[in-house]
């Protein structure tokens, strides 16, 4: 390899070359050229990974993280669960320029874009609402909530939904630490979940966070950041 | 998630992310990519790190950082992230993830976990015909 230099993760091709472009031909400055090469994808929602109108929450909101890091300066500008604004990179540039903070996030991050003079607008699309409407009809199916493995059984030895779901709730009465981290049960229910009693949940094994379960969704399989 | 580094001719180097995060997250749920050592990482003196993947497992390890570090020790691209790979992978063997290393002179190498391989994407000045090369890696 040699210099200049521009790497991105996956095939980001537009990304790539937008940023090559700027450092070369516009003569941007690095941080400029790495914002406008995170902006393509932010137009183009790559992979769906990127920008407005992905991987809704569980309300069916986007939200967007982005994070700058000048090698030089050591200086870091970055937003997390930015919401209504499109331009997270963009915004993390202004806060690695025009504050000396590192990072903002929530709405309050979302103030900030407003008064640097970006505009608030819904980052859920026509897309992003019919895969969060999918996703509720699926019973919540998959979701980031602990689940104990003995409730798994219930379900595997062919117990209906609602025909285990009636039987644990039973038997959580009784004891809740032997079922449930949290009810209704996150594997085949949507919430509001409440926690079982804090003091009955016994602390949780080095659950494997990637199981397949957790990660094997539709969307080429992983559904990751 | 796009996670990118950009090294100009003169050796600056800078590293960044943009994300909109894992799907069906629980709400204020933020993954590793604007979390500085873990999203990205850079230091003009070394080169430069970024990940992609499962946000929540990969954050708690801090990669990007430490293969910055490992080049600083005298890694390579390629074996400062696949050593970061194996650090998750012990705790979380079927985590899916992966890291791009690139040193301050523009050697660049790749490393992931939990697919059958991880494709990156390059646009090198000392061998530019006007396109975007991209490079695949097994994973570990």
């Amino acid at each position: 390899g040699g210099l200049p230099l521009v790497v991105t993760t996956w095939r980001f091709l537009n990304a790539t070359l937008q940023a090559y472009q700027s450092l070369t031909v516009g003569e941007f400055d690095p941080i400029d050229a790495l914002v406008e090469g995170c902006s393509v994808c932010e137009r183009e929602q790559c992979d769906g990974t990127v920008g407005y109108g992905g991987s809704p929450d569980e309300t069916g909101e986007t939200t967007l993280d982005a994070m700058l890091m000048d090698g030089t300066t050591m200086d870091i500008g970055a937003v997390a669960a930015l919401r209504e604004v499109k331009h997270a990179a963009a915004v993390a540039k202004y806060v690695l320029r025009n504050t000396r903070h590192t990072m903002l996030a929530g709405s309050q991050a979302t103030d900030f874009a407003l008064q640097m003079g970006f505009r608030r607008e819904t980052l859920q699309t026509d897309e992003s609402r019919a895969m969060w409407e999918q996703w509720k009809a699926n019973h919540c199916q998959p979701n980031f909530w602990r689940v104990s493995n003995a409730h798994c059984v219930c379900v595997l030895v062919g117990f209906s939904y609602l025909g285990a779901q009636t039987i644990l709730s039973q038997i959580a009465q009784k004891d809740r630490s032997i079922i449930e981290n949290v009810i209704p049960s996150p594997s085949m229910s949507c919430g509001p979940y409440e926690p079982v009693s804090a003091n009955a949940v016994r602390s949780n094994p080095p659950e494997d966070a990637s199981d397949p379960d957790r990660t094997d969704f539709s969307f080429g399989r992983y559904n990751h950041d | 998630t796009i996670s990118m580094i950009v090294i100009d001719q003169t050796g600056h180097v800078v590293a960044g992310t943009s994300t909109n995060g894992a799907r069906h997250k629980i709400p204020g749920r933020v993954g590793d990519s604007p979390i500085p050592g873990a999203g990205a990482y850079a230091d003009s003196e070394v080169g430069a790190a970024v990940a992609t993947g499962d946000g929540d497992v990969m954050m708690r390890f801090l990669p990007a950082l430490l293969a910055v570090e490992g080049l600083r020790n005298g890694q390579g691209p390629s074996e400062a992230a696949e050593r970061q790979i194996k650090r998750i992978t012990k705790y979380y063997p079927t985590f899916a993830g992966g890291i791009v290393v690139a040193t301050k002179d523009g050697r660049h190498g790749a490393a992931c976990n939990g697919m059958a391989e991880f494709p990156y994407s390059v646009a090198d000045g000392s061998d530019w015909q006007g396109e975007v090369k991209v490079y695949t890696v097994k994973c570990v």
